[in-house]
């Protein structure tokens, strides 16, 4: 294909990122470093803090004065003046431990369901992105469904990655940031869900992707031909194809000094693999365990016999 | 397709969130 079709598809696919994903990575990276002037999230780094901003959760509008009154609280408590960023190296990343003991029953359920019910969300948004990259609808109905099936927690693990720093991730559209010490100091198995996506996502960050490469990055996961059980792979293996190209030479335009960034790239598309086994692991294990778990009904389908 | 109802629900139509 020429440059110029593979620059406007470039250009169409960052388009529809930008239409169907609510948090960009510019936007969490301005967050995180403290750049968005007065707006800072609400930290949840403890069970206190967490009491007081788990009705937030999900919220898409956090109230702003309740928000800056527990914001201020938060930091003046602690000593801490704006978020704990990348480049702080504060103590930050201290805060959340030593209060695995004091864990009330039901919190990590009570998280788990926020989760899922945001996942469910994202889900959506991504269905919306793929059905956005030329030619995707044009392909069998069943292999749309088995490419979001296999491709979807993927995506999502990439999607966290600009949300998050070595001490915590955005949550609740930016408006909430929760510590990596805290999910570690939930109880098991709920504390073990969070870590490799956060060891996954510092070293992804590392390759500085923006906004624009990961719309390409993510419809060349989408539309990965060695996905079980699909009925027409050749179809599938040339859009990815183009995406491809098109990825290559936008990061060649966008990263021109970044040596083999292209080839880490793909890289990173086999560690992922593992990332979701691991993951839907855990979920079936939290199903034989956690007798009060509901499963959302969508996350329930996609899981299921993935792996 | 019936172990996959949502999904395709999700590809056919616009679903709202308030939907799932």
């Amino acid at each position: 294909p020429e440059a110029a079709d593979l620059r406007a598809l470039a250009r169409h696919l960052y388009e529809a990122y930008l239409k169907y994903f609510p948090l960009t990575k510019a936007k969490a990276r301005a967050i995180l470093s403290g750049k968005t002037g007065e707006k800072v999230p609400f930290i949840i780094h403890d069970m206190k803090s967490l009491i007081e901003g788990e009705q937030f959760i999900n919220c898409k509008q956090i109230p702003v004065l309740e928000h800056q009154k527990q914001m201020s609280a938060v930091a003046v408590g602690h000593g801490v003046s704006g978020i704990p960023a990348a480049h702080s190296g504060s103590d930050f990343g201290s805060l959340g431990s030593g209060i695995g003991g004091m864990t009330p029953d039901g919190v990590e359920l009570r998280l788990f369901k926020s989760y899922q019910s945001r996942s469910a969300e994202a889900v959506r948004e991504v269905t919306e992105f793929a059905k956005s990259i030329p030619g995707f609808i044009d392909l069998d109905l069943n292999d749309q469904v088995t490419l979001l099936k296999y491709g979807v927690i993927e995506v999502l693990i990439i999607m966290m990655s600009p949300l998050m720093n070595k001490d915590g991730t955005l949550i609740s559209y930016g408006q909430i940031f929760m510590t990596r010490e805290f999910f570690k100091s939930l109880r098991k198995p709920f504390c073990q869900m969070m870590e490799p996506k956060f060891e996954f996502g510092v070293k992804f960050n590392t390759l500085e992707l923006d906004d624009s490469d990961m719309a390409l990055f993510l419809a060349v996961i989408i539309l990965s031909g060695d996905r079980p059980g699909l009925l027409n792979v050749k179809p599938i293996e040339q859009l990815q194809e183009t995406v491809l190209h098109s990825l290559e030479l936008q990061l060649k335009l966008n990263h021109p000094d970044s040596l083999q960034l292209f080839a880490k790239l793909l890289q990173k598309m086999t560690d992922l693999r593992q990332i979701v086994t691991d993951h839907v692991h855990l979920i079936e294990l939290l199903k034989k365990t956690e007798v009060d778990m509901l499963l959302h009904p969508l996350l329930q389908e996609i899981i299921k016999d993935l792996y | 397709k019936e172990k996959h109802k949502i999904l395709h629900q999700l590809l056919q139509n616009s679903t709202s969130p308030g939907d799932l």
